[in-house]
């Protein structure tokens, strides 16, 4: 099971509709500081499903739209689909791969799509149960980590160490 | 659910030993230790030990920054070799690390590679040898990323 | 003491927008905001307002690493410039930077260079090329650093 | 006024005596991980008077004299001698240049010099009163406080403000 595409349309600092096509083995990702690389990682952990603001830099989900520069105005929703190739018959059989996106809107009001349809976070969660993908699993490793690790201001190894039993 | 946690524990400190010694040199010696709580059997930290050849350092916190990095790096893969995901992602976690240490971070990788996919963001040239494909992300309209597919020779200009 | 804080405060503001104008580019915004509560007086919080080109970020938690850590730079450099020391250590700030700020950070001590002496620890080739004097550590006798005087080609072997 | 030299014997990896002699303007110090540039650092803060064992990333002070390796014992005093030029006259004006010193035994008795006679800590801080130089000033810029100056967990910035006030 691997990633195969991601695309990205007014999520952060993409607002123009944008593909990434991963390679099965090691894909790097180059650029200037501040060119969206670390979004591409948020963009990731978003169309998953996680929930949680701070994972994503921002302090409130709306956060992650869009929201215009100098010369582009901001955008009304932020849509993100991954296509995961099923070559190791993981998921349901039936699928050969299977591409799941997340829509947001300013309004507040969001969407999940399995394949292009609409479903719940719960189908997507219950798709990819066992597989160690979906929100909350460990595939993520930055120096913010790195530094809470070592420091372990809060227990935090203790909590690793759990969340992996 | 104590049990469980002993399994989990034991396992880490297997995968940390092996990590360990693919990140450092064959004298190096590493450790995790659960340290017991009889009073708060709940609350017991776990602690870390790294000797990197033939240093005495009296815990992890007089290690110099490469090195610790490096030791947080091999725990860090050591917890999520236990429920591995099909995929990882490394977000600059090289910046810290010297020449010899990227290689031998890149040589990780390239062996974790046969089981798990990578996706590697960094500004490191050395990094960027080993990886098979390579994007380039720019802003060249202000506050707006664009992707391009990239060759390793224009990468050196791309991080410019 | 208010006062006395009160001014400190508007010297480091007015620095922080000097500094943050040689680290960023022309068309960069920044500021340093006091929050002041009027119940808590004496516990406002200093809140740094960054807007790198054109962008609009919300706060600065949603600027980049590199961008961050820019903006940190001429944050520390606004203070310490209030009581300014004969001499500054940098100790591998510049790690997070790509070639391009690595560049407008090494061009900065420069220009303060001429009132202040710096020592420089670094990783990267670009920052070592604007230091005068290049001192390498290296520890050939396990656990034991030894210092050598480098010429630039051989730091660059020296650094892996 | 600048630093001119650096001299460090016994502390932390710096086992066998070792002079640093620093360039008036910029002087770069590389090397591998490990290899002993913060280490560097570390005894300059040291020399200058740092009590908080916290910044000098150790747990007892004792903690600064080299600990021995596999092949070579652990010595029983660290010294480190600082020499500051004083071509601005900023310091009293009978001194050219002024050479500081910290002896620490692993008994715990430790000791100050001044142009190698024996002094008070306070001898030290007296003398630098108003030159920016001493425990506790601002000179040092670490990646550290860069994240503690961003995250601002403790009020940490404005507790550096007030420092400078
Ligand atoms: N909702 C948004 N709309 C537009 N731009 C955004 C939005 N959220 C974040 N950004 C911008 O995206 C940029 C951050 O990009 P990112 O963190 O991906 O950079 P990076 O390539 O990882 O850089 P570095 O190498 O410094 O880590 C910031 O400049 C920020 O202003
Ligand atoms: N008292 C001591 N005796 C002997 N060695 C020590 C002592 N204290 C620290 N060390 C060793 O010094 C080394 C750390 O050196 P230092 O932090 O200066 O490295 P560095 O050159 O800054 O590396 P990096 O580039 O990774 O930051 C550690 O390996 C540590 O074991
Ligand atoms: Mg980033
Ligand atoms: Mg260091």
């Amino acid at each position: 099971m691997y990633l195969s595409e991601l695309q990205l349309h007014g999520f952060k600092s993409f607002a123009n509709k944008t593909a990434v096509k991963f390679d099965s083995g090691i894909t790097a990702v180059v650029g200037p500081n501040g060119c969206g690389k670390s979004n591409i990682v948020d963009a990731l952990r978003w169309v998953l499903g996680e929930q949680r603001t701070s994972m994503l830099r921002s302090s409130a989900m709306q956060n992650v739209i869009f929201n215009g520069t100098s010369s582009k105005k901001a955008l009304g929703m932020a849509e993100v689909s991954l296509t995961i190739e099923n070559d190791k018959a993981i998921l349901p059989v039936e699928y050969t791969s299977v591409t799941i996106s997340r829509r947001l809107y300013r309004s507040g009001e969001s969407e999940y799509l399995l394949n292009g349809t609409v479903c719940r976070l719960r189908d997507i969660i219950d798709l990819f149960m066992d597989t160690g993908m979906g929100p909350g699993a460990y595939s993520v490793i930055e120096l913010k980590m790195v530094e809470d690790i070592l420091s372990d201001k809060n227990n935090d190894r203790r909590r690793l160490f759990e969340e992996a039993a | 659910a104590h049990q469980r946690f002993s399994s989990t524990f034991n396992e880490i400190r297997e995968n940390f030993k092996k990590v360990f010694s693919m990140l450092f040199r064959e004298d190096d010696f590493c450790d995790l230790i659960l340290e017991e709580h009889p009073d708060d059997p709940l609350n017991h930290k776990v602690e870390i030990i790294a000797k990197p050849r033939g240093k005495r350092p009296t815990n992890i916190e007089q290690l110099s920054g490469g090195e610790k990095t490096l030791t947080a790096i091999a725990l860090l893969f050591a917890i999520y070799l236990v429920k591995p995901s099909p995929f990882c992602i490394l977000d600059e976690v090289d910046a810290p690390l010297d020449d010899a240490n990227v290689g031998r971070f890149a040589n990780l990788i390239k062996e974790f590679s046969k089981n798990t996919q990578f996706i590697v963001i960094t500004h490191n040239k050395k990094t960027m040898d080993y990886c098979e494909v390579l994007y380039g992300v720019t802003m060249q309209e202000t506050g707006i990323s664009k992707l391009v597919g990239v060759k390793l020779d224009t990468a050196e200009n791309l991080v410019s």
